[in-house]
């Protein structure tokens, strides 16, 4: 997935890193000291509906210019993470008990068009 | 709000940065606050000594492995009754409320004194509340330790029902073997059970979903 650049008008990942400080979590939240909070954004013309969002193999470029020249777009199709990695986290709950797990699907890896 | 530029995806207008900041900041908390089933982050009331903390936390990064899609859990001790004897004590641990988690595996640490008299044997019972005159007591383990120093105990996971919401009491007897019966007699403290050194339990759960081990395997 490309990252975004401000001149990015097509379906990209936007990252953002979340440092725990900027939260005033740093208190709780013992392990990491932040985290990449990235969502997707962009446009996704009707050629790019359905792309994997990630280096397209020679099939879906074909297929893309198939869906371009196809005058009646199938429906509007959304900028949508595609992969995503869970978040080991350490922090302390309420009575001090210090608690390591990992959140699943925390992390946007890779968008790409629905 | 930035006049000409234009979101790419709604084309609405685009936040300015430190509105973008703000609301992202907002976002992480939701999204972290959601992840670990937290309806606000917690007030810590009693945080564990730093020390305490970071020894306990080396002693576990030691060869652990994290549970997949598990929690591993570190609860230190408050001690509710040192009784009078040498290393006999009630220790009180306040767990997390059990979510839809299955724990299986569950160690007792206790720092042993380098007072130790020989060999000290040590029994561990679970507490429960007080039924007639006398709490009722479950014997979990027993252990002999022979050298000072920290000792990871391990206790029947399948024993550790915490008998009030989230609250566990453990009863720790012990007694120095005979053999060395000059020093059995001179009551002297065997554990340190408060401090820096405080006793914790390690607890590892993992999820309660059906078959999760069947479906890993295959």
């Amino acid at each position: 997935t490309p990252t975004c650049e401000p001149e990015t008008p097509l379906c990209c990942r936007r990252d953002h890193y979340v440092d725990f400080q900027d939260l005033g979590w740093r208190d709780w939240i013992l392990q990491p000291e932040g985290y990449q909070l990235n969502f997707c954004s962009g446009q996704c013309p009707p050629h790019l509906a359905g792309s994997p969002g990630i280096a397209a193999s020679f099939h879906s470029a074909v297929f893309s210019l198939l869906k371009a020249n196809n005058p009646w777009p199938l429906g509007t199709s959304c900028c949508v993470p595609t992969a995503r990695r869970p978040l080991s986290l350490l922090y302390l709950d309420r009575d001090g008990n210090v608690v390591k797990t990992d959140v699943p699907d925390m992390v946007v890896e890779a968008c790409g068009c629905s | 709000q930035g006049a000409e530029s234009v979101c790419p995806s709604c084309g609405g207008p685009t936040l300015e940065p430190q509105a973008e900041r703000a609301l992202v900041l907002e976002l992480a908390k939701q999204q972290i606050l959601e992840g670990l089933q937290l309806t606000s982050r917690p007030r810590i009331t009693h945080p564990p000594p730093q020390a305490a903390l970071t020894r306990a936390l080396r002693r576990l990064q030691q060869g652990s492995v994290a549970p997949e899609n598990g929690e591993e859990v570190i609860s230190f001790a408050t001690i509710t009754d040192s009784s009078t004897s040498t290393c006999s004590s009630m220790l009180t641990f306040h767990l997390p409320t059990p979510r839809s988690y299955h724990l299986y595996h569950a160690r007792l640490w206790l720092h042993v004194l380098p007072t130790l008299p020989g060999t000290l044997s040590l029994r561990i019972f679970r507490w429960g509340p007080r039924r007639k005159r006398r709490g009722s007591r479950v014997l979990l383990a027993e252990h002999q330790m022979t050298t000072p120093g920290w000792h990871a105990l391990t206790l029947p996971s399948s024993g550790l029902r915490a008998e009030e919401p989230g609250v566990l009491k453990l009863r720790l007897d012990c007694r120095p073997l005979e053999g060395n019966s000059t020093a059995a007699r001179q009551p002297r403290w065997l554990l340190d059970t408060t401090g820096e050194q405080r006793p914790f339990l390690e607890l590892k759960t993992r999820p309660n979903e059906p078959g999760a081990g069947r479906a890993r395997r295959r």
